[in-house]
């Protein structure tokens, strides 16, 4: 664990106490290997070591007796910064009804997610619609489909339906017509270098007024996470992200690289296969999890 | 440029931020360049680091058994059990070696072994239809070992060739979920003799370096044979299989490059290398 990781580095540190510049520089070379990883982008991890240099290498740390110590409370510190201060919640506003749109590559847990997005919402006094627009991945509405009924929820689809927009416009006149508050539009998962698909998308954010577009990313995800980020942001600029798979071990150093990057907020993490398994984004929580 | 006498130190940075980059790892990209650096001093020779790395890089590559059932007995059943974390396309992959072996003339069998997920079973059937293959299903909530040992059984009753065995994705720290997988597995061997199985893990090319350890947690139980990598159309390197062939010895056997049947390629360590490196 990163913690560990760290608490090693500093351990070497213990017996020596003022540190010089060049101690300095060693520390945060083994630093940056525990960041690199974890997944943390190249450029992101590039950055986050000149900032904590350039607090480190002032007299404070460098006379004082836990130089070690000091430095890796700096590099928590911006990390934490990067992270965000509070949770950030849904834009459920008073637009009846809000939608909120789960895009991602494949596999990421778009599906699973609009299931679970669906509970926390009902939970909490909502009245959610899950909608699939997936014509694509076999048995993909199916699996939303059972999703719904599994947690009591309302599920719409359009089967003459061929684009994400004419379903989301035909739901949008169901929601209103059963009075749901909440529509949360599950899309087909799609490569960043997909440009068809994108525009798919492009089309969909660019005509119909929606509250949030979230970005659905594994937690898994290696160096191309940054890459990923990019290319959706130009093409449907995402309101916030979620970060899925997080139980399977996986230090999150894509989500750093990612805030850091687009300054995007996370909202949720997937924690699990179950339904219950989604919760509210917490930055010192992801903090304590990237160090370990 | 690299040929010339003085290379600057933010080239070896641009060489280091490349292969981390290709989700190489860092201490792998670190080792690189030093011994590069190392190679440079030593051998007044210029001689384009690209084709260095190119090279370097194929080393940790051959010898590799990329074929399938290389040691296997044709006239026996042969099954392919596909395993892996949550969403890197097993059952996509599972339909597309369906479609694959249909077309060399085997009797294949496509298993749903996956009987946890929603919609599971109706998504590999779609693809048992595509690849125009028998589907044998397990019911919802049934002990995928059971699925398993009867699915084999019906087989062989029913003159097959190859079973294909489709297994739910699973987090690699899920201790349960790992225990059930390494029962599938020994119930399989309970059933065929070791060159008859080929154990597949399926790794998503986006991955960074958690793939080394999902590698690592699932070859403990599930007896690797070999290892799939799956979205390489995505442009991500897949730099981790270094890693893992150098670590595990496992072969990569196939690539997944689209999310139709026939989106499946025989690896091409030369084509690999080449995609990270030019
Ligand atoms: N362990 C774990 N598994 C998850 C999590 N979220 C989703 N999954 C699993 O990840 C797999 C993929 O989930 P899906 O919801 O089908 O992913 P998707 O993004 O809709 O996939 P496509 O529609 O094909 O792009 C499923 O096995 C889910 O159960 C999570 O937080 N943790
Ligand atoms: N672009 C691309 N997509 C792929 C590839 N292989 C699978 N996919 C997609 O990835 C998504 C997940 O595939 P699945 O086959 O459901 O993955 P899985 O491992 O069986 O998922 P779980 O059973 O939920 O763990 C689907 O949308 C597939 O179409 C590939 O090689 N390239
Ligand atoms: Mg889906
Ligand atoms: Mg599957």
């Amino acid at each position: 664990a990163l913690a560990e990781k760290f608490a090693n580095i500093f351990k070497k540190l213990r017996s020596k106490g003022k540190l010089s510049e060049q101690e300095v520089d060693a520390v945060l070379k083994d630093l940056r290997m525990v960041l690199l990883e974890s997944d943390v982008h190249y450029k992101v991890v590039k950055d986050l070591v000149a900032r904590v240099r350039e607090r480190a290498v002032g007299k404070e740390v460098l006379e004082s007796v836990t130089p070690g110590e000091m430095i890796i409370k700096i590099m928590w510190d911006e990390i934490r910064k990067i992270l965000g201060g509070e949770a950030r919640d849904l834009h459920i506003s008073s637009a009846l009804p809000s939608f909120v749109v789960l895009v991602g590559l494949q596999g990421s847990g778009k599906t699973t997610t609009c299931g679970k997005l669906g509970a926390f919402l009902k939970e909490r006094g909502f009245f959610p619609l899950l909608v699939s627009t997936d014509t694509r991945r076999p048995a993909a509405k199916e699996q939303l489909r059972i999703l719904a009924q599994g947690s009591k929820l309302e599920f719409f689809d359009l089967p003459q339906g061929k684009t994400p927009l004419e379903v989301v416009r035909a739901a949008r006149n169901f929601a209103r017509e059963k009075g749901l508050d909440v529509v949360l539009v599950d899309t087909a998962g799609r490569l960043h270098v997909e440009e068809d698909l994108l525009q798919e998308l492009k089309e969909l954010v660019t005509q119909e007024t929606l509250q949030e577009v979230l970005l659905v990313l594994d937690a898994t995800t290696g160096q191309e996470a940054v890459k990923v980020a990019e290319t959706f942001r130009e093409c449907v600029n995402p309101t916030g992200m979620i970060l899925t798979k997080v139980d399977t071990d996986a230090r999150g150093g894509a989500v750093l690289s990612i805030v850091a990057q687009t300054g995007w907020p996370v909202k949720f993490v997937g924690v699990g296969e179950k339904v219950t398994q989604l919760e509210v984004f917490r930055p010192d929580r992801m903090a304590s999890r990237i160090m370990g | 440029l690299w040929s010339r006498k003085e290379v600057k130190e933010e080239e070896w940075e641009e060489l280091e931020a490349m292969l981390i980059q290709a989700d190489i790892g860092p201490s792998m990209a670190v080792e690189l360049v030093e011994e590069f650096r190392r190679l440079r001093e030593t051998s007044k020779s210029g001689g384009d680091w690209q084709n260095w790395l190119y090279e370097k890089l194929l080393t940790f590559l051959k010898n590799s058994e990329t074929r399938l059932f290389p040691n296997a007995s044709l006239e026996n059943l042969r099954v392919i059990l596909l395993s892996g974390i949550n969403g890197v396309g097993k059952t996509t992959t599972a339909g597309k070696i369906a479609h694959l072996l249909k077309e060399k003339g085997e009797r294949v069998v496509l298993v749903g072994a996956d009987t946890f997920r929603a919609a599971a079973s109706e998504q590999l059937e779609v693809w048992a239809q595509r690849a125009n293959c028998r589907y044998f299903r397990g019911s919802a909530g049934a002990d995928p070992g059971a699925v398993v040992f009867d699915s084999i059984n019906s087989a062989r009753n029913n003159g097959d060739s190859v079973v294909i065995v489709d297994t739910a994705g699973r987090s690699h720290v899920n201790k349960n979920l790992l225990a059930e997988l390494e029962k599938v597995v020994k119930v399989t061997k309970k059933l065929v003799e070791p060159p008859q199985l080929e154990s597949l893990l399926v790794i998503d090319a986006l991955t960074g370096q958690n793939a080394f350890s999902q590698v690592e947690s699932i070859a403990r139980v599930a007896d690797l044979t070999g290892i799939i990598l799956t979205k390489w159309d995505s442009q991500a390197k897949g730099g981790i299989i270094f890693r893992v062939v150098r670590e595990f010895g496992l072969p990569v056997k196939y690539v997944g490059v689209g999310e139709g049947i026939e989106d499946l390629v025989p690896f091409e360590p030369e084509e690999f290398v080449r995609a990270i490196v030019y």
